[in-house]
């Protein structure tokens, strides 16, 4: 390792769901509040460090 | 690191020795409390620098395999890991997919996805992610001095960013453009720099579209070496990057192919800079 702890190759997950209620479809993981997000980085080791959102999805910048 | 969620899709890219795998578990916890099932997944890297240092379960591709496997629920039942390899044996891009019946039926999407990953970048761009000591700027408005200073924000003018700057050095940015995301992240270290590059498309973009972005991507970071994955399901957007990158001296060293039951063709191109 390095002695900044450098790895740049970045690690990608994509996760696709289906849901059967069309109010949930609608918004659906936009429905996870900030404190479930963090609960999820938490497992990842990063955390929340910037954040921006439109009609149509939620964006995240992250610490590492 | 970048998240991004939609609302039947959550995308989540780390570096460093992050375990990313992780939060498969969680994520499927919350989906499941709002009614949402799981119907695919796709996992992408390349090789590690340091894959040594890497902290389970990513000590090895096939020990995250083994991970996936194990949690991720049977109904994805269709099921495929590669490693893609180019004519450098530092990378290889790794793949893993699972999906249902569903989803395989369902694959003809017109999006794709482009991830690219460069290291060597020229010393000069590299060094535009370097924050000036002591300048006691925050990391909000450090960054959107290095998004206009480094030409980024010009990639796309169009979309809305998101950007920060890591004190001492380092730079990540979110493009969102109605429902299209962009992302970059730096780690400028002279030795072992690095930069990365990931956008989403559609089949039915204008040819130049997507060309004319890797232009100017490749033109930020100048890197000696370059290696683009092109995921698509029913079209042949790999061409698009050579034409786009040849032309400004880098030359296609190997081109791998393969196929995935839910993701259609996975192309893993690897270009070098062109021997003067």
């Amino acid at each position: 390792m390095a002695v900044s702890g450098f790895e740049g190759f970045e690690k990608r997950l994509e996760l696709h769901f289906f849901g059967d209620d069309p109010v949930v479809d609608n918004m659906g993981l936009r429905l996870l509040d900030f404190e479930s997000l963090v609960k999820v980085l938490n497992a990842v080791q990063c955390t929340v460090v910037s954040a921006v959102g439109n009609h149509y999805f939620d964006a995240y910048v992250l610490s590492e | 690191s970048s998240l991004f969620v939609y609302p039947t899709k959550i995308i989540i890219k780390t570096c460093g020795t992050t375990q990313l795998l992780k939060s498969i578990g969680p994520l499927l916890h919350y989906a499941c409390n709002l009614g949402l099932t799981l119907c695919s997944c796709r996992y992408t890297r390349g090789s590690f620098i340091f894959p040594k240092s890497q902290p389970f379960p990513h000590t090895s591709f096939k020990e995250e395999v083994i991970y996936l496997e194990e949690n991720l629920p049977s109904n994805l039942c269709y099921r495929k890991a590669s490693v893609m390899p180019s004519k450098m044996t530092s990378h290889s891009w790794h793949v893993f997919t699972a999906s249902d019946q569903t989803h395989i039926v369902s694959q003809n999407d017109d999006l794709y996805t482009i991830e690219v990953c460069m290291t060597e970048l020229d010393r000069v761009m590299a060094h535009k992610f370097f924050q000036p000591p002591g300048d006691g700027k925050n990391g909000d408005i450090a960054g959107k001095e290095m998004t206009k200073l480094t030409g980024i924000g010009d990639i796309n003018p169009g979309a809305i960013i998101c950007d920060f700057a890591f004190d001492p050095c380092g730079y990540s940015m979110n493009g969102i453009d109605n429902d299209r995301y962009s992302t970059i992240h730096v780690t400028p270290e002279d030795g072992y720099s690095y930069a990365s590059f990931e956008c989403v498309g559609s089949i039915f973009d204008d040819n130049d579209d997507i060309a004319e972005v890797l232009k100017k991507v490749v033109q930020v970071f100048r890197p000696a070496t370059m290696s683009v994955s092109t995921t698509c399901a029913s079209h042949e957007v790999w061409t698009r990057v050579a034409n786009a990158v040849e032309p400004l001296g880098m030359k296609c060293r190997s081109c791998a192919v393969d196929e995935f039951p839910d993701s259609g063709s996975v192309v893993f191109q690897t270009f070098t800079v062109r021997r003067k």
